[in-house]
């Protein structure tokens, strides 16, 4: 049991900091050091799985790094941050996610679907519900999904993005 | 492997029989008006994979079910309950066409029905399996319902950076 | 105690379905009966300060009036139609407001921009904190909020927007 | 009446002295990227109408006052804490112009003051008054900090909805 949780803990605390660099540099420089840093921290190093993990992330230029200075943005970046490095531990096949973007700005947004984009074209799938367009306009598809009043339902149709390319 | 399509049979907001493709593409945004059923598509992926309904918004299995006329707890509660016919189905289902391979002609077919008595069915290529081994092969693909990992449902992704310490080791648990 | 309970109860249960209904109908239509229902009911008549109060909602066009049926933006729009409905019995001085249209469709957002801009003209004052134009772009004034790095502080500038209408 | 401003000294992310009028505009948009400080300001409002630090994000006063050098909990975990400098100042406050008639001459200032120790002086119109004081004159303009019924914090608005039947009855209780 410790073995299974301590090569699941490596993994993911090897991973998390390179993606929440990813998730919260600018997106047209390509510096090295550009970013924020983020880690992960048991609290019972000899039972981890008896004890809590510490998630730390600090935004590029800030100072604190307890998730209770974090605004709701950067929370919410952490947060993806986080789930995408657990899951790269043990890849699912897709991911399902609804209105992640609600408390992000148009930059953040940008990120994460630009990040989706590149997982995307190395094959891993996402689903992405989204009310913002600088989400959904960098996506292959659209599920529009509308209501049918005439007879009390909804519809959902299909529009190949990958047609309309320039 | 990859999700090629669902299909939906009078499950929550979608009376009747609808189907949802996603093609090749790996990234598909699902858009649409507030009170559309986007929510609702992903309670159906949830649905399929065998998600207990304490997890999915609805209390009961039962309201999962298309209701099309007025019921009990509707804006003119009266009580008229025939059901069995279009606007009142007394079943529903959902079908995930999934390819382990991500290759069109490679296609799992997984199906769970759902009815009035808020009994699941859940079938694997048409052959009805238990829920055990229905998750099984589910877990074989890394699809981890029970860690659900790969899902974050309205308004819960704050939430994954600031649970507490222990549930976070929890989920560790789960994956590992 | 249950005069003063059912003074407020009597006029915010009279006031809850035509706000629900400002809020929820077309803004382009000025029809009548468009628009949602609300409405609260007392579970105990006899001592209501005892037990509880239902807030029921019907979006226009829908079936079920349980909260748990409504999607995450039917449930903003009615989450601020009991607010306003509420605050309506002693009226306070002004709002403040922090992203209460994160889960709100563009034309939710204009709903409830329109409203607040009608009640800003009647002497009512809101501080609304928002990440999307179609909010902000209705307002009388503009605060702009930014992080100075180079002293590592935020900073705040007012801008009035009525010296730019057209 | 009316809020005419705020003026802010080291509160939260905000260093040394900064002020923010609303000049005659009843509909004031507060607009910024992530994490540019925002909701600080209504953590200010909040704090200078007498809101209790639980319902604020930080979990103690003193993580209201302004924090610039690395300290503990920070990054770089260094117990470099030197106070009274203006990178870790020991106090700060809030002040709010309020006017009940909405008249530019008719001003009421409140100011709200935390130190390191934790403790509150509130000051109406530059004259030091009990927290029950300065709530009372609150109160008398129809601002319940109590009931926080014009308060909207981020995240929240859903929860006005679907809150349990007995809190709404609360909440009822709290204006009436
Ligand atoms: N069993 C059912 N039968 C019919 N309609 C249902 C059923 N269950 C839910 N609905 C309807 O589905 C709608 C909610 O759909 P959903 O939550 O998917 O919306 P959404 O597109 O996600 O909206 P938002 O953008 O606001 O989150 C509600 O209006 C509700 O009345
Ligand atoms: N005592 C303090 N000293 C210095 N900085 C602080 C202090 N308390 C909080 N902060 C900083 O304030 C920032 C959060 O600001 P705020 O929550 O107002 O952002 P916001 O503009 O509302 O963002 P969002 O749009 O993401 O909600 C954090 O980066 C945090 O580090
Ligand atoms: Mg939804
Ligand atoms: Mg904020």
């Amino acid at each position: 049991r410790k073995d299974a949780f301590e090569s699941a803990f490596d993994h993911v605390s090897n991973a998390i900091d390179d993606v929440y660099r990813e998730l919260t540099r600018d997106p047209h420089s390509t510096a090295e050091l550009a970013g924020g840093n983020a880690s992960l921290t048991l609290e019972d190093e000899d039972e981890p799985y008896l004890a809590g993990i510490r998630y730390h992330a600090t935004p590029p230029t800030k100072r604190f790094k307890d998730m209770e200075f974090l605004s709701g943005g950067e929370k919410t970046i952490a947060a993806l941050a986080l789930l995408f490095a657990i899951n790269s531990f043990q890849p699912s096949p897709f991911f399902v996610l609804d209105e992640v973007d609600a408390a992000l700005d148009i930059l953040n947004v940008e990120r994460i679907a630009t990040y989706i984009r590149q997982r995307a074209l190395s094959n891993l799938q996402f689903i992405v519900i989204s009310l913002k367009n600088t989400m959904f306009e960098k996506s292959q598809a659209l599920v529009g999904v509308f209501r049918q009043q005439r007879d009390n339902t909804s519809r959902a149709l299909t529009l190949n993005l990958e047609n309309y390319e320039d | 492997g990859r999700l090629l399509g669902i299909e939906l049979y009078n499950f929550k907001s979608y009376k009747g029989k609808v189907s949802i493709g996603f093609g090749e593409s790996n990234f598909t945004s699902v858009i649409g008006p507030n009170g559309s059923g986007k929510s609702n598509l992903m309670d159906a992926i949830s649905f399929v994979l065998g998600m207990k309904s304490i997890h999915l918004r609805s209390h009961t299995l039962a309201d999962l079910i298309y209701r099309g006329t007025l019921q009990d707890g509707d804006a003119d509660s009266g009580y008229s309950e025939t059901h069995d016919n279009e606007n009142n189905p007394s079943s529903a289902y959902v079908k995930a066409f999934y390819s382990p391979s991500g290759q069109e002609n490679d296609v799992a077919e997984l199906t769970r029905t759902i009815t009035l008595s808020q009994e699941s069915t859940y079938k694997l290529n048409g052959e009805t399996v238990s829920h055990k081994k229905y998750c099984d092969f589910l877990e074989s693909e890394n699809i981890l319902i029970k860690a659900r990992n790969f899902l974050v449902f309205q308004g819960d992704v704050e939430q994954v950076a600031s649970q507490k310490p222990r549930e976070l080791t929890t989920l560790f648990e789960q994956v590992s």
